[in-house]
């Protein structure tokens, strides 16, 4: 999975709405947060770790071409 | 197995369907068949019998709508999300909305084929969530699957079975085709049907399913062949890397498809006879593209032909037998390809690893080594 060289802000808006949508990502501040882990990053090792991605918790090629590909608008992860 | 459920599942067996729209990308008649068949896919498996209604509401309503509609939950415009469906229960449940800003066609691989997206949403209208397996008609990406021919997959058997149990008016006479499995990496006798290099990657294939190993990564990504590739053959046999090219070549039967990263090239598929092989080679075993001298070498029982990629013509003094090249290879090549200057030639499930400058056999080891379980 190669690193992005750099992540565009469309592409980092566009993985947060992927991951709201599918993976059920929400803001909300919390211990969590307070010690630097990103709901961003938990959620992104999550769907990788889904797809079978390598899971590095970062938006990487692999990562943002899964997500840009045609699919189904029910949620992956279960609320 | 790998499915999901939603923890919901109708407590009826008889459901009832009605179709509210027609997308104008297909006649009425093909939209018909298409959900028609999709919800076959379900009743074949289970005990579940689907009626359809022309008028009031049904158990599944089925529309076609664009953008916002109602539900809290819009669709965005062309590719991305082209459908979705709500879990068994009253008002919304069991429904599917397709997005009309999809271009769906009825069995064409140019377009979404809305027989398979049908199928995939009505298996959420009956209760099962999304699999993680990739080729299981849950997974939640699209890949084109011809629907002539599709059989629903092992996975969704075992779920839609779960939550319903099986069919039991099936005719026990009737030899329903198997399952297709999805091919596992963990499988120590599995036989690959071709490797390639492609890009820096290695790519391993089975059946319809490839894996993609980076060098970065311990761990192979499975998927379709035809998500990386949705015009390529699946079950091929035999693959090749050209760098000169940046092309990948699969072979399937007398045919050849090329790929330079995902798109298509121009003018392909060709038959073998375009790299020059007689006319009677029905299939290939294998193809190996020698880097240092630019020659691929097509494997034909026990026999290989040598291709020179630079001239594009067949070498002369070939078919020449595969040990005269290979010491000790006696049974057939299903596979080859180079790894960081050594020739790795796979028979059944052990890969031998040669030094081609030599001819020298140096190690025999198994699928594992590279495709790690």
């Amino acid at each position: 999975s190669v690193p992005l060289s750099e992540v565009s802000v469309e592409d980092e808006s566009f993985a947060k709405n992927y991951l709201k949508k599918f993976f059920n990502l929400t803001e909300e501040e919390g211990p969590a947060v307070r010690r630097g882990i990103s709901p961003v990053n938990k959620k992104l090792a999550e769907m990788q770790r889904f797809f079978g991605l390598q899971i590095t918790g970062s938006l990487d090629a692999d990562t943002l071409a899964m997500m840009k590909k045609p699919r189904c608008g029910v949620p992956d992860e279960q609320v | 197995a790998r499915f999901s459920i939603y923890g919901r599942k109708w407590q009826k067996r008889s459901l009832t369907y009605r179709i509210e729209n027609y997308t104008p990308d297909m006649s009425v008649a093909e939209v018909d068949a298409s959900i028609g068949k999709a919800l076959q896919v379900w009743a074949k498996v289970t005990p579940l019998r689907f009626t359809r209604i022309y008028s009031g509401i049904a158990d599944i309503m089925i529309s076609f709508v664009r953008r916002e509609h109602g539900d809290f939950n819009s669709f965005d415009g062309p590719g991305n999300t082209l459908a979705h469906a709500f879990a068994p229960g009253d008002g919304l449940g069991g429904d599917a909305h397709f997005d009309d800003d999809e271009s769906f066609t009825f069995r064409s691989s140019r377009g979404v084929v809305l027989f398979i997206v049908a199928a995939h949403e009505f298996g959420h209208s009956l209760g099962l969530g999304h699999s993680n397996v990739p080729g299981a008609l849950m997974y939640p990406t699209y890949s084109y699957r011809n629907p002539d021919t599709f059989v629903l997959p092992q996975d969704d058997v075992r779920g839609i079975q779960y939550l319903y149990g099986p069919n039991s008016r099936k005719d026990p006479s009737v030899d329903d085709p198997k399952p297709p499995t999805t091919p596992d990496a963990c499988d120590s006798n599995m036989v690959l049907d071709a490797v390639t290099t492609h890009r820096g990657e290695i790519i391993f294939f089975k059946d319809s399913f490839l894996w993609r190993s980076f060098p970065q990564s311990q761990t192979p990504q499975q998927s379709l062949i035809r998500s990386l590739w949705p015009s390529a053959p699946v079950d091929i046999d035999a693959a090749y890397e050209s760098r000169q090219l940046d092309t990948v070549f699969l072979f399937k039967g007398r045919k050849v498809w090329a790929f330079t990263g995902n798109q298509p090239v121009r003018g392909y598929p060709k038959t073998l006879t375009a790299f020059g092989l007689p006319k009677g080679v029905r299939k290939i075993d294998a193809a190996l593209h020698d880097v240092n001298s630019g020659k691929t070498l097509f494997f034909v029982g026990n026999n290989y032909f040598s291709y020179d990629e630079s001239r594009k013509t067949m070498e002369q003094g070939y078919p020449r037998l595969v040990n005269q090249a290979f010491a000790g290879l006696t049974r057939r090549v299903t596979a080859a390809f180079q790894h960081k200057g050594y020739t790795y030639i796979y028979s059944g499930p052990y890969v031998y690893e040669y030094d081609l400058g030599t001819g020298t056999r140096h190690r025999e080891l198994r699928n594992s080594y590279f495709l790690r379980c």
